[in-house]
């Protein structure tokens, strides 16, 4: 029997919401995640980053926010980017240090994820990202479950092994009856600064055949830019312009 | 007041337990433990590796382990790799394919990191090297809590946004009295194949200080050698051979 889909917050209304999801760590959803909001903000929309990755959050650090949440009694305020007014809310923001550990077993994981839809003042929003954490348990189960998502977007590097787990998530996916709106390869080489060799650390990109085999959209592929580990570290990420991500979004 | 620790199965016999543990997923926690594992075996130590990532499992196919594990009323043996004879036991081994999805929420999660203690038959190790997940959550915490462990081995890449995920495993392991033995940065930079530049994708090498910082021991770096990468997708990892591991085991 199908899971009741969770009520938003009454002061939220949100028109589409979307998860980004990959089963494998570190391949870049917080990365795709912070560009997909970054370049939807842009175009005019107006954008919130849910960070479900509970125990890990990235998130805030990316977008260098520094505030804490304000909250009233109707639910927690997520807090604005500097430049592009972007929503944000994680678990990082409600730390007394952004290095303290989170240590949760499943129940308060899934709690905190139930909490940041039903209890956050979203607002307005045209498109609410939801940063998935990696593997296929609490947190991932319970935003396919219960949360009304309107798609998936799949993140993989170009390795055989990055795509094993990705398909696990795949799988995952359909047996909860989520749509997915395509694969996005992360990572697909690096271009020597030197001499201009394109460098491809984790072999020749297989995503593609992979989609084709799962029967997904290819949304197209992003190369590994030191400017971007940078500006992630600065927490800077808004300020990072590339023509790759807008082609994968238009 | 102190957890009790799991007991081992009675045929087992293991002299020390190392997890290897680094909050942030992609950093290299599977390849490091791997190669730990490869460079003990190799000097003649009877080596295990449990695979503690229930969710997301990469162990077998890095090793190229294609058998299942057989049984007795005494419980479950690990699976040797074709090399050096390591013992392995994963989640994977016990799936009909190995992209299928565990789906299961903490409870279950604890549970099989909990059996692969209590039920696998290790028999004599010199070496158990355990690879945990990313984040604080189940896992972590049970493999932490309740396992006998003698060290943990942190992994970082050198940027400063896994430092801090990274920093919150290192409170967590600090929290729950157990010992790190020392702290590794993994894909410090690649050098280009073409004309021998090194490039530091993940910006300069910051994994030495913080290590000064947190009080614990820097045991050295890992550059990205595309032939990892490889090895990892053709299940021959057993194969690689480089100096820089050698460094830091010794
Ligand atoms: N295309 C890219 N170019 C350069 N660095 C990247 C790219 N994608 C991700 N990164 C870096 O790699 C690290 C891992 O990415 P992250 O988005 O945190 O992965 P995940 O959310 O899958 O764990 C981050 O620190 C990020 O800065
Ligand atoms: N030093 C390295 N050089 C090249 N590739 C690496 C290196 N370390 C890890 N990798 C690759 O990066 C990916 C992520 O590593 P993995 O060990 O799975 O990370 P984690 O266990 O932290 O998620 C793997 O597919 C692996 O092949
Ligand atoms: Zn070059």
């Amino acid at each position: 029997s199908p899971i009741e889909k969770l009520p938003t917050n009454e002061l939220s209304s949100i028109k589409t919401v979307i998860a980004v999801m990959s089963g494998k760590g570190g391949v870049g959803k917080s990365t795709v995640t912070s560009l997909l909001a970054i370049s939807s903000a842009r175009k005019g929309d107006k954008v919130g980053v849910l960070d479900a990755d509970i125990t890990g959050p990235s998130i805030p650090k990316m977008f260098g926010i520094k505030d804490k949440p304000d909250n009233s009694e109707f639910g927690i305020y997520p807090v604005k980017t500097s430049n592009l007014g972007i929503e944000i809310m994680s678990l990082n923001l409600l730390l007394a240090k952004e290095d303290d550990p989170v240590i949760w077993r499943g129940p308060l994981i899934a709690g905190a994820v139930r909490q940041f839809w039903t209890d956050v003042i979203w607002g307005d929003l045209d498109y609410l990202f939801i940063d998935l954490p990696p593997g296929t348990g609490d947190a991932p189960l319970t935003v396919l479950q219960q949360i009304p998502l309107d798609g998936l977007i799949i993140v993989s590097s170009p390795q055989d092994l990055a795509l094993m787990v990705v398909k696990k998530a795949v799988k995952m996916a359909e047996k909860l009856n989520v749509a997915i709106l395509g694969l996005i390869e992360n990572m697909s080489y690096v271009q020597c600064p030197e001499c201009g060799k394109k460098i491809q650390l984790f072999g020749k990109g297989k995503s593609q055949e992979a989609a084709q085999k799962m029967d997904i959209p290819f949304l197209g592929s992003l190369p590994i830019d030191p400017v971007i580990a940078r500006l992630c570290d600065e927490g800077r990420i808004e300020e990072y312009e590339n023509e790759n991500i807008e082609k994968i979004t238009s």
